[in-house]
């Protein structure tokens, strides 16, 4: 089974073309390892992208860089995904 | 009901399918269980009709799951499956719905990815088909449909999460929705469910040209979102899958448009903000309720604007 843990989520806002363009490189950086789960389209909406613990560091420095605006949205995915499987085994209980 | 089924909950496919089986036993009067398919890896692709007799009457297809990872799809087709056979004799929109018409619903229309995520790998959003001389598994299957297929928006590398496979339609989970809408040929709606961010768009993708019926499909876009509204307040945006986030080749409401099904919208289902498609189970039943109202808007402008 895939773990998530250290994973964190980010919600992004970007505020013009050239930032969205910035994010569509990191999104070609295969080795970052990253998933969008919302991909960079346009200004008006966020980006939300899970990214592993390894490549943490690097796309926060990157972001800060170019002065991209970011927020944690999950700080760490094991712990959600963990809340996710104890409610469905409570449930199974209540059913049973 | 007779099944203990929690609608409140996320389930195991084992167990989905179970609860199919159940409502067309507690319902067998309107609804009947087809299999339409097998998924790559052998899993039957089922699909509850709901209908109240004659053949080939004009239909309405609704799917959800083709992301296998967007669980709080899944979970709103199987409560909206029981709400619809609930309200037939008792709510007067859904009994003239169905004296008129039929509805087949698709509640899992990617059982291996969603059997991947519940036993591998929770954030797998693609088919499981094995992609000849490469390491990386699946295609995207929101990707492979024959409307623009290969374009931009959708990745010729096995390994991304948007690769458009080898071919349209190479996956059979796509083929066998394709075969069966064709075979049936009187489908005048396509709905389909996604997650997240509270979108509801309509065709095209895989172009930023807008389709012959845009302001009839904006205005009843923008009913059904209103419809969705009136409950908790949860807002959408609507318009083009182009105009409102970006350019997507090989979609399936795309392929269903070009093919004649004027009414083809796919919805994003909500996001609380703070979990994507990781939405806590408590949110399945509020997100399936606002969810139907707007699928019903739909539903009730087709009804009375058959072509």
């Amino acid at each position: 089974l895939e773990t998530f843990v250290g994973h964190q989520v980010l919600r992004i806002k970007t505020r013009n073309e050239e930032q969205l363009k910035q994010l569509r490189f990191l999104e070609t950086l295969e080795h970052l390892q990253l998933d969008f789960w919302l991909n960079p389209s346009a200004p008006a909406l966020p980006v939300d992208v899970r990214i592993p613990a390894s490549s943490l560091q690097a796309v926060k420095v990157f972001l800060e860089s170019q002065a991209i605006e970011y927020s944690i949205l999950i700080e760490d995915l094991q712990v959600v995904l963990d809340r996710e499987q104890q409610d469905m085994v409570a449930s199974q209980q209540v059913e049973r | 009901s007779r099944s203990t089924f929690n609608y409140g909950t996320y389930h195991s496919l084992d167990a989905i399918y179970q609860e199919l089986d159940n409502l067309a036993a507690e319902y067998s009067d309107i609804v009947s269980k087809l299999q339409i398919g097998e998924s790559y890896e052998g899993r039957p692709l089922y699909v509850l009709r709901f209908s109240t007799g004659g053949e080939n009457r004009p239909a309405i297809w609704l799917d959800a799951g083709i992301h296998s990872r967007e669980w709080v799809t899944q979970a709103s087709a199987v409560w909206i499956a029981r709400q619809i056979a609930s309200d037939y004799g008792s709510d007067p929109s859904v009994t003239s719905l169905l004296n008129k018409m039929d509805i087949f619903l698709l509640p899992v229309s990617n059982p291996d990815g969603y059997v991947y995520t519940h036993t591998m790998n929770r954030m797998w959003r693609k088919t499981r088909s094995k992609n000849p001389g490469s390491l990386c598994v699946g295609v995207d299957p929101n990707r492979n449909w024959d409307a623009g297929f290969g374009g931009p928006g959708a990745s010729s590398s096995p390994c991304s999460d948007s690769y458009h496979g080898p071919s349209a339609n190479s996956e059979v989970e796509v083929k066998s929705v394709v075969d069966f809408i064709k075979n049936h040929g009187n489908v005048l709606a396509f709905l389909t469910l996604h997650s997240y961010s509270q979108l509801l768009m309509y065709p095209y993708g895989y172009k930023c040209t807008p389709p012959a019926d845009d302001a009839e499909l904006n205005a009843l876009g923008n009913a059904a979102a209103s419809a969705i509204q009136s409950l908790y307040g949860t807002t959408y945006q609507v318009g083009s899958i182009c105009s409102t986030i970006y350019q997507a080749s090989g979609g399936s409401i795309d392929w269903s448009y070009d093919y004649g099904i004027k009414y083809s919208f796919a919805f994003e289902l909500r996001d609380t903000g703070r979990y994507g498609f990781l939405l806590p189970a408590a949110q399945i039943i509020p997100t399936a309720k606002e969810t139907w109202l707007g699928l019903k808007k739909i539903m009730e402008h087709v009804r009375d604007n058959l072509y």
